[in-house]
């Protein structure tokens, strides 16, 4: 079935359950086409990366999904240098050898050089010997 | 899929309406 | 393959082409998480009854999608009675016998009785011998 695409020309809000709210720009596939004037619609699918910390499961919100912390530490090599921009960031050039204490699903790992821990951004390591 | 609202669709925003 | 289902926690814009804003309470599907932090997702679909006025086709907005007016007029009856809230509409009883000029996709309908034409609803209207 290949359905018809539209477009929302104006905001609409919702007068009842069974409808669907518009944002005016917003692109429908339609469904069916009632004589009454009412379509029912079907959101084109949004999709695109977001920031995990953004995010909770659905259900059981408070569930801890971390994974656990690892004190003595994996190590693995700076990609990219950073510096800090808060206080609990580290600041290291690249090519620096770290050892990763937490991978914290925001992509922000606890690091830990010499006895100097701090959130470091995982996408500028890679594991020692790769 | 549900049956439509039981109440007409509103009338055309500003954008959209066509002379009579 | 079943998806885990999150909800945004916080509104997020876009900062490049690849990602998805996201407005608190949208639910989402996680179809792949990087260790980057950066998890693609999938808004869940959304669907719904939308008035057909407040849309446009994707391609070729002005091509003319209406049915052509029947000025002979089809007969139809009124189910429910209806008053007119804006001054282009018929103001009908029900019962009442109109003829249907012109079926308008927007579900208001240009109808004619004796020589007064106006808008009406189309849900509010049968054909007649129905």
């Amino acid at each position: 079935i290949i359905l018809q695409t539209y477009r929302a020309i104006a905001d609409y809000e919702k007068s009842s359950g069974s409808e669907m709210a518009l944002a005016a720009g917003d692109v429908v596939d339609v469904v069916e086409k009632s004589e009454s004037g009412w379509w029912f619609c079907q959101m084109k699918t949004k999709r695109g990366w977001v920031p995990a910390s953004f995010l909770e499961p659905l259900d059981s919100p408070d569930e801890a999904e971390e994974p656990e912390p690892n004190y003595a530490g994996e190590p693995y090599v700076t990609i990219k240098a950073y510096s800090a921009v808060e206080e609990d960031e580290m600041s290291l050039l690249e090519g620096e050898t770290i050892e990763v204490i937490h991978k914290l699903l925001d992509g922000w790992w606890v690091v830990r050089k010499d006895d100097v821990t701090g959130y470091f951004p995982s996408m500028y390591l890679q594991k020692s010997g790769q | 899929i549900k049956q439509p609202p039981s109440n007409p669709p509103p009338r055309p925003p500003a954008e959209a309406r066509k002379k009579p």
